[in-house]
């Protein structure tokens, strides 16, 4: 069973689950052509 | 507490003086001047006059950038690439002010002021984030944090001289301060965390770059940070997502690991098995299925495999926990060595169980870790043995020793639960070709020869199994015993009970 | 046998289980770890490019910061006077550029609209696009297909190719539908 430390930090773990970095959190700014992720057609090529 | 009065107004001021400055046309032509004209006005202020000063100073813009962003956050309709775009244009401001105040303290060659200031700060930025990160609780945000600790590590590892020479401090700091910042103490940090550690900078620098594996031993430490972070909840197996995520981009690190940095996960492979659960096989098995990439593993299935002929079957692998030192109290591990050399004191087998189990939980029962150390401890030293008699280890040389005696007692004499984790403590240490996998291989085999109750063999069996089943990979050394196990007619494997329970367990 | 969860009866159980509780698989079972995008086959490593623990792709080359002299970097005061992007601006080549390095990004998107606008047609199962060769237009054309000889772009080779093909106009895609709210320029 988890220990009541281990639900606390779930709480927050989960609560940072809904806010994830996202890749462009490591990248240097790129005021000209910033990234900007959209779901592209599956057919597209994905790499 | 007890800051100056005025700091606060000054403090804000320099910090707007200084993004001026840093997005200035100038500072793009010339950032070094920028920065010296910036310098001075700090100073004009007082900001550098003493360490106190400097760290408040540091406190409360870090605060300052922090409650800013939290701001840009609150801001309805705004989109999450705005959102950035408004905090990074602070922070990495901000940081830029930091990395050049780094890098230009102190002279060239004292680089101990340089890295003090760099302890200093990333200090103080842990600092705001766990009493943030207490005070929010499930408001807490990553984003300010973490686009600060990354860009500074990126700026502070770009290839100049200044700061090639001090890169092995930087390391150092950085490693600090996420071992602070461990997910177990910021768990609302946790995916920033890991995203930071494996960074492929700093996995390069931790790993690649720095020379002679420096980096080695801080990078598991980082890795076992999160996987004591990690155990609670895999435990469980009944993974929520969020747990679901987490473990899933270990796995995708492992992986990189794997397949760039084997040699890194054979040498500290036992102090990350120490830390994972038992029941988190696939994890577990990636780790063990890391070999030397200059080494050349011979297919398993080769039929009359002779292992024992193995060039490398006799090379000890470098284990680098220092797992003796983990076989406490001191009187066990005394009464231990004595019983090695002696086989006495003759209690030291009946009171063996009692020293390893820790207390009457259901799943909770055993020290894992001295169970493991044990293991790793008594295979090590009969390997010793075995070789200064001039013998090598093989099924029977392993037999009528204290080591096996202990092996024996701990097969015989533990319950279900204390036996399972016995078992993978040996099943731990079948990797690749090397002197322990097979020492710990044979062992195994031994054992279920010389089983007196079947459920010593079906309980080898099951640990053997439940590695087997999972997706690969699968360390060479755990298919070698198994198929030996099953295709060797001296072990009458297949006339056991256990083995038809079931069709899927038969097939 | 053993009765508890520590022999076979117990991974039974356990393997029975994850048959039905999806979220026991990824312990019970493990996961296609070749299923994670990330190339373990590669003879090169792969932390150069390593896109995170979330990311399902490695790094595109422009994910990558290298260390440039900071003058080539575009500085924030001298974005107002560089040009805005304007794909209709860009040759045919550019535009083939932007759309396959800029994977899953509006980019992407943006390039296949303007490429659909100058009569190229993207196939959705040979993943090329294709355009009428000058000349050499359809030798059959019916009210679902049209065969002949026809120009695509040979990404590997960067350049357009006349090769015949079978179109099946369901498998040509229509007009890129760009998402009705783009992020602001920042």
């Amino acid at each position: 069973p988890l220990q009541k430390e281990h639900q606390c930090q779930f709480q927050m773990m989960e609560a940072a689950f809904y806010h994830m970095p996202h890749p462009s959190d490591s990248e240097r700014l790129r005021t000209y052509l910033p990234r900007n992720p959209v779901p592209t057609p599956l057919y597209y090529h994905q790499v | 507490f007890d800051d100056p009065p005025g700091l606060l107004e000054k403090t804000e001021f320099l910090l707007r003086e200084w993004i001026s400055i840093h997005y200035s046309a100038t500072a793009g032509r010339d950032p070094t001047r920028a920065f010296s004209i910036f310098v001075q006005q700090m100073n004009g202020h007082g900001i550098l006059k003493t360490d106190d000063l400097i760290t408040r100073f540091f406190r409360l813009s870090t605060q300052m950038c922090v409650d800013l962003c939290y701001r840009f956050l609150a801001e309805p309709a705004s989109t999450p690439t705005l959102i950035r775009t408004k905090c990074f244009h602070t922070l990495d401001a901000f940081v830029r002010l930091i990395a050049l105040l780094v890098k230009h303290s102190g002279d060239a060659s004292n680089t101990n002021t340089k890295i003090n200031l760099l302890n200093k700060v990333l200090g103080i930025v842990a600092g705001v984030l766990l009493q943030d990160h207490d005070n929010r609780l499930t408001e807490f945000q990553q984003l300010p944090y973490h686009r600060i600790f990354i860009m500074l590590f990126l700026e502070l590892n770009t290839p100049e001289p200044i700061l090639e020479a001090i890169n092995y401090q930087v390391l150092t700091a950085f490693c600090h301060t996420l071992h602070i910042l461990r997910p177990a103490k910021a768990s609302g940090f946790a995916y920033a965390w890991l995203e930071l550690v494996s960074h492929r900078v700093f996995i390069g620098r931790m790993l690649a770059i720095t020379p002679q594996q420096k980096g080695w031993g801080m990078y598991a430490q980082l890795l076992i940070d999160l996987f004591k972070f990690l155990a609670p909840f895999l435990r469980n197996a009944e993974l929520a997502k969020p747990v679901t995520l987490l473990y899933k981009g270990t796995l995708r690190v492992l992986l990189v690991l794997l397949h760039d940095f084997p040699e890194f996960l054979c040498d500290y492979h036992y102090g990350f098995c120490d830390v994972i659960p038992p029941n988190c096989i696939q994890m577990r098995n990636l780790i063990l299925s890391a070999f030397p990439r200059n080494m050349r593993l011979p297919d398993p299935f080769t039929p009359n495999l002779k292992v024992d002929m193995l060039p490398e079957i006799a090379h000890a692998p470098r284990v680098l926990t220092n797992f003796a030192s983990m076989i406490q109290p001191m009187s066990f591990k005394k009464d231990l060595d004595s019983y090695l050399k002696a086989r006495a004191p003759v209690t030291f087998l009946s009171d063996l169980r009692s020293n390893l189990q820790v207390s009457n939980e259901p799943g909770m029962r055993y020290n894992i870790p001295l169970m493991n150390a044990l293991v790793l401890y008594v295979g090590a030293q009969a390997i010793n043995f075995i070789r200064n008699k001039g013998l090598t280890p093989n099924m029977s040389t392993i037999a009528h020793s204290s080591h096996m005696d202990i092996f024996q007692n701990l097969a015989v004499d533990l319950d279900t639960e204390g036996r399972y984790l016995f078992l993978n403590a040996i099943a731990n240490q079948l990797r690749y070709p090397n002197s322990h996998t097979h020492y710990f291989s044979c062992t195994l085999l031994y054992l279920f020869a010389e089983a007196n109750t079947e459920a010593i063999q079906e309980q080898i069996t099951r640990v053997l199994l439940e590695r087997l089943i999972v997706n690969r990979p699968h360390p060479w050394g755990l298919l070698i015993t198994f198929i030996e196990l099953i295709k060797n007619p001296t072990y009458k494997f297949w006339n056991h009970e256990f083995v038809h329970c079931a069709p899927e367990i038969e097939k | 046998m053993v009765k508890d969860q520590f022999g076979m009866v117990g991974l039974l159980t356990f393997i029975r289980a994850a048959e039905t509780d999806p979220n026991l698989v990824s312990l019970a079972l493990g996961q296609d770890l070749t299923a994670l995008g990330l190339n373990l086959n590669s003879p090169e490593n792969l932390y150069p490019n390593f896109g995170g623990p979330w990311a399902e792709t490695p790094c595109r080359p422009q994910d990558i910061d290298f260390h440039v002299p900071p003058e080539y970097l575009i500085n924030a005061t001298i974005r107002e006077k560089l040009a805005p992007v304007k794909l209709n601006r860009y040759k045919d080549d550019l535009l083939f550029y932007m759309f396959y390095t800029n994977v899953g990004d509006v980019l992407q998107l943006a390039a296949a609209a303007e490429l659909y606008s100058r009569e190229w047609r993207y196939h959705t199962e040979e993943k090329v696009w294709i355009t009428q060769a000058p000349g050499l237009g359809a030798v059959e054309k019916t009210s679902t297909y049209e065969r002949g000889t026809y120009y695509f772009f040979d990404a590997q080779n960067w350049r357009k190719v006349a090769k015949e093909f079978h179109l099946d106009y369901n498998k040509l895609e229509g007009r890129p539908q760009l998402p009705s709210i783009l992020p602001p320029q920042p």
